[in-house]
């Protein structure tokens, strides 16, 4: 027996109305306590309830790689990201705390997905921005500071087999920030990186995955384990 | 030429390539 009722498959959340949902959420989690609200989760993002489920599939699989608890740490997610155990770093570190919206050290299945839909192509340009932000503004002082950029850049580059010179890492920090910081204070606020990010589209580009639009089909394999059922 | 690069494009094509690591994993 699935998860969700029959005469609710088919049914995307788009097309349940908030008290149905609820309803639904109440009988999935009176069937099968251990299952995540996919319902819930879904709802507030682009993604669809068996593109939650689908994922959730793949959370099982990253979050027990080294603690099998159904929870990712900060070294799984290091893993997945970069496909090695290698040394802290503070780019991991950075988007790992973005992701773990609680702060408790651990990235629950609500908070993976949630971060997740940010990268959709459905999702808002603002959201995109904001989450570009707080990734940039490393130390959380609500401003991007020209040392906290040239850090996460040299933290991406020790990951990668970009091969690029300090000279050119300096010059790239320093081209951006003359760009950037409008006010020329040596810092970029929300307003300033609002205004840059609007006028030069491209630095959000990379903020969308194209293939979380409809992971389900981009993951065929997900859907075989799919106990929901949802038509177009 | 990396100084046509954009620090804030670099940090979010890295962010990007990596999560997309994750559906590899």
């Amino acid at each position: 027996m699935g998860c969700i009722p029959t005469k609710h498959a088919g049914q995307s959340p788009d097309s349940l109305d908030r008290r149905e949902a609820v309803a639904l959420a109440a009988e999935t989690s009176c069937e099968k306590v251990n299952l995540p609200d996919f319902v819930n989760i879904a709802s507030g993002t682009p993604f669809t309830v068996s593109e939650v489920e689908a994922l959730h599939d793949l959370f099982r699989k990253i979050s027990n790689t080294v603690v099998k608890d159904n929870l990712i740490h900060k070294e799984e997610f290091h893993v997945a990201l970069f496909r090695n155990k290698k040394k802290q770093n503070l780019f991991v570190d950075r988007l790992f705390d973005l992701f773990d919206q609680k702060g408790n050290g651990v990235i629950e299945f609500g908070e993976f997905v949630r971060s997740l839909s940010v990268f959709h192509p459905g999702a808002p340009e603002e959201q995109k921005a904001a989450f570009a932000f707080k990734l940039y503004d490393l130390r959380q002082t609500g401003f991007i500071e020209r040392n906290e950029l040239k850090e996460m850049v040299c933290a991406l580059l020790d990951e990668s087999e970009l091969d690029i010179t300090s000279d050119a890492v300096e010059m790239i920090v320093d081209r951006t920030f003359d760009q950037a910081d409008t006010k020329g204070d040596g810092r970029i606020d929300q307003e300033e990186w609002t205004a840059f990010a609007k006028d030069n589209p491209y630095v959000l580009r990379n903020m969308t995955l194209p293939y979380l639009k409809d992971i389900t089909m981009v993951f065929p394999s997900f859907v075989v384990h799919s106990e929901i059922s949802e038509a177009d | 030429e990396p100084v046509a690069l954009n620090a804030f494009e670099l940090i979010s094509m890295s962010a990007g390539l990596n999560l997309g690591n994750l559906f590899d994993s």
